[in-house]
């Protein structure tokens, strides 16, 4: 359903170029469960940012689910993103001046639920990442890894069929950081597709395949046994 | 140097009050190194933010280097900051309009250096972590762990007799990681004291000391044996 081919991205900064992503081609399965992992400065978060249609290649084609992106409408492109991809961002995104409700709350509305429902399926998944008791604190009213949790929540309130993770346990304890994933694991086993980046290997364990980058290439893709 | 007395703080919510520390006691001496652990929300942060004079206790009384921050004035509070207090915060706070040069120069703009003093020192500790040929990019240019580096050259510039650093390698892979755990030692080694907020096992096992807080209070304070 994901189809990466030949992939490059460039950042021109005045006189310099930036080559963020250098040609990285992969294809990515329904219900597949990725992690990406490469040092710090890779393009991990440029690639994540194609995969979710939330920025454009420089080069190359990025196919998803049989359209060629480049061909879609903005319309359609926000179509896409907002029915079918939760994404987690590495800075989370959160709306500063919202509660953490209201936050989680913001993918329905463009689905266009009705505002009871939505209180109750955003109360629902705040649970599920152990913050019942801080819906109504705003971003700035809430620890890091509070942060992080309610952007996990926002990602997963609308059933995405691709979830795309960039760094969700950064902020984490090693046991808040397992319940996030014991979530993901859920999403995976109803059929749908997780991308994650991660430093952590302990967290990337729960991945079947590895992609690794380094300087903007694809130095490897490894399928992991089942633990 | 550091000595925290049944530091408490809450935060008035409308009816409700959050009780982020309830009590917490420690002395912190001259070059001693410590790690802060912790769930996400048991108020590490709120207690750097403490340490650090950026904030003030509820109830409770902090005493650093002998003078009670209470009873000193906004001009002092700044100046023992300024000149003593290395901060890399978890959120970076980097200004987002200046390039990573001039965010990591800020420290020296205070001490009155004058600016080729401050541009070369800035480089010279911008290449100590790696990003020497990203000097000139603004936050937004920068990739997430690439920030993390610029919020801890900024923090090290001044060579602050203590470094307080909130989850230095959050976003960081295990070799930048380790190079980053690397300058805090040089900074120890030197005779400086480093605390050091994290939730990876292999970061705290740098510590000789680890402090453990969950909800609001002390849960243990061990003295670690060297590796
Ligand atoms: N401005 C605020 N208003 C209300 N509550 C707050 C505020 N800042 C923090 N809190 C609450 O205080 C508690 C402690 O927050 P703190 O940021 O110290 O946690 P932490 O241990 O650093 O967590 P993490 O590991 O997730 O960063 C949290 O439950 C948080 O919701
Ligand atoms: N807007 C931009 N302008 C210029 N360079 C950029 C921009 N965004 C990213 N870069 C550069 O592109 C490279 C890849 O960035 P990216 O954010 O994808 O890395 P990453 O693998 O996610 O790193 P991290 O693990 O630190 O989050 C970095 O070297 C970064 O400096
Ligand atoms: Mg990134
Ligand atoms: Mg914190």
């Amino acid at each position: 359903i994901i189809d990466s081919r030949d992939i490059h991205k460039e950042y021109r900064m005045g006189t310099q170029t930036v080559h963020a992503l250098r040609g990285v081609s992969f294809e990515i399965k329904q219900n597949e469960y990725v992690a990406i992992m490469g040092p710090s400065g890779s393009g991990k978060s440029t690639m994540m940012n194609i995969i979710g249609c939330l920025d454009t290649p420089s080069k190359g084609d990025y196919i998803l689910n049989g359209h060629d992106v480049k061909k879609l409408t903005d319309n359609q492109l926000a179509e896409v993103r907002n029915r079918e991809i939760g994404f987690v961002f590495q800075t989370f995104n959160l709306l500063p001046r919202s509660t953490a409700l209201a936050n989680v709350e913001l993918p329905l509305i463009y689905s266009g639920i009705r505002s009871s429902e939505r209180r109750k399926r955003a109360i629902e998944v705040l649970e599920k990442v152990g913050l019942a008791d801080r819906m109504h604190h705003k971003p700035n009213e809430l620890s890091g890894g509070q942060r992080q949790r309610v952007a996990v929540a926002r990602a997963l309130i609308n059933n995405p069929s691709i979830l795309l993770a960039d760094e969700p346990t950064g902020n984490l304890d090693s046991k808040t950081g397992q319940e996030i994933m014991e979530l993901f694991e859920e999403l995976h086993a109803a059929g749908n597709t997780i991308i994650l980046v991660t430093h952590e290997e302990e967290i990337a364990a729960h991945a079947r395949r590895i992609i690794r980058l380094r300087d903007g290439l694809l130095e490897s893709d490894t399928i992991v046994a089942a633990p």
